[in-house]
């Protein structure tokens, strides 16, 4: 699990 | 990436250009709300955090990034300091505190991650939506509004709303959900439907943008 979410939106 | 995104952020970079070309060629802010544009300039700085994380999405992603924040403070700069005298506070009133604050509480409470990047994230979602509101106060001040400033409202407008379908596609083609930016864009997107509706009724029908008194 990654540290922070993906937020691939601008 | 599906049509609707790209078309939304295309209408994104489309608002920042007719802006830029309305203060260029008028050589005036009028009309303009500062605190607005200033909220944008937060907005992409606290979104944007991730640039420096070395969170890799994609070129395009990065590009529009540096793009937003780069724009944003150009036309801080431009209104502050080129165009400083066609700039009238006396009309940009709106309490930008009523704004800021409930951002940072709701970020506080609804965050993916209780960490300083995705609390940032959430509190520049909750702030974008609500940061056209001195701009919209204004309007609704003056009562009136250049044609060239609808069209940067309308193209700014048209892009949260283009986010909708975009989300709809999403849930269909790979079954995820972002409630923080859904219940947000939802809120922003209603923001403009006064606007919109004077803006489809006069301003398309070569009318000038006049609220009723």
């Amino acid at each position: 699990d990654d540290d922070t979410t993906r937020h691939d939106e601008l | 990436m599906n049509v609707f995104r790209l078309l939304g952020d295309l209408s994104h970079l489309a608002s920042i250009l007719i802006l830029l070309h309305k203060i260029q060629t008028t050589r005036s802010c009028r009309g303009i709300s500062f605190k607005t544009q200033a909220l944008y300039v937060v907005v992409f700085l606290t979104r944007y955090l991730d640039l420096f994380l070395g969170d890799w999405v994609s070129l395009y992603n990065t590009a529009m990034k540096l793009f937003f924040i780069g724009s944003s403070c150009y036309i801080l700069y431009l209104m502050k300091l080129r165009f400083r005298p066609t700039h009238d506070p006396a009309i940009d009133t709106f309490r930008v505190e009523y704004l800021v604050g409930p951002s940072l509480i709701l970020a506080l409470i609804f965050n993916y991650k209780y960490t300083l990047v995705e609390i940032l994230w959430a509190f520049s979602i909750y702030l974008e939506a609500v940061a056209i509101m001195p701009q919209l106060f204004m309007l609704q001040r003056t009562g009136e509004a250049e044609t060239i400033t609808t069209h940067y409202l309308a193209a700014l407008g048209a892009y949260r709303g283009l986010y909708i379908p975009n989300w709809i596609y999403r849930y269909f083609s790979d079954g995820t959900v972002d409630p923080i930016a859904v219940i947000a864009g939802l809120v922003q997107t209603g923001l403009y439907l006064d606007f919109f509706y004077v803006y489809f009724t006069r301003v398309l029908q070569g009318q000038k943008f006049e609220l009723p008194a």
